[in-house]
């Protein structure tokens, strides 16, 4: 495993962390899209469908426990937390799932490589993980008041992506015969997503004012 | 094969 992917994987479980804190400390999930949070829990559970028949590293098998537990856990708090729930804004998160969903199944059982249920299944999580973040970026948008918390959440979630993009980079020229297409593209395309939200981001950062993206 | 490769990244 080189540095990037690790770094990546790093970044990813920081967001994590970061969304768990706010959720479970101070008890609001004011900001957070519960639709993008649903859709991580679907690709997670269609991705690692292989968790109890290939065994890859300790390192692979904890990182799968750990993002399926708390994308489960975090829709949980979302939906069920009698004082989690109250914060949830229902009125502004309104992207539909299906969507989103049902393109990326029609995608996946037409381009895959392999099409066997649990290849097609990878690959739909791949196509899905890619445009999970659109509900979250909308309501970002809609939110006039974005917490700290909340931008960093998504901040890092896409320092995570560009850091994958990295470390394909670096597997492409020091392993031979590595070369994913599917992966790369669906990869590419859910970095750029962010690129505008990174945008923001910095120069609020720079500006040392408060996050809003503009209407 | 290049299958396996591609499923060690999470």
């Amino acid at each position: 495993m080189n540095i990037f992917r690790f770094a990546g994987d790093m970044t990813h479980l920081a967001s994590v962390l970061v969304l768990l804190l706010k959720i479970h400390t101070i008890k609001s999930c004011a900001g957070i899209s519960l639709k993008t949070q649903e859709l991580y829990a679907l690709v997670f559970a269609t991705r690692y469908l292989d968790l109890f028949t290939d065994y890859i590293s300790l390192y692979n098998t904890l990182m799968k426990l750990i993002f399926l537990g708390s994308s489960f856990s975090i829709v949980w708090y979302i939906r069920y937390h009698k004082i989690v729930r109250r914060s949830y804004d229902k009125d502004q998160d309104t992207f539909r799932h299906y969507f989103l969903v049902l393109p990326c199944l029609l995608l996946a059982l037409l381009i895959n490589e392999k099409f066997t249920f649990r290849e097609v299944m990878w690959t739909f999580s791949l196509y899905l993980e890619a445009v999970a973040i659109l509900p979250q970026l909308v309501l970002l948008q809609r939110t006039r008041n974005i917490d700290n918390l909340t931008g960093q959440y998504v901040f890092l979630l896409g320092a995570y992506r560009a850091l994958y993009i990295l470390n394909w980079i670096y597997r492409y020229f020091t392993e031979p015969h590595y070369v994913h297409w599917i992966t790369w593209i669906s990869g590419l395309v859910q970095t750029l997503l962010y690129a505008d939200f990174f945008y923001y981001y910095f120069q609020s950062w720079k500006n040392n004012v408060k996050l809003e993206l503009p209407a | 094969s290049a299958i396996v490769s591609q499923h060690d990244e999470l």
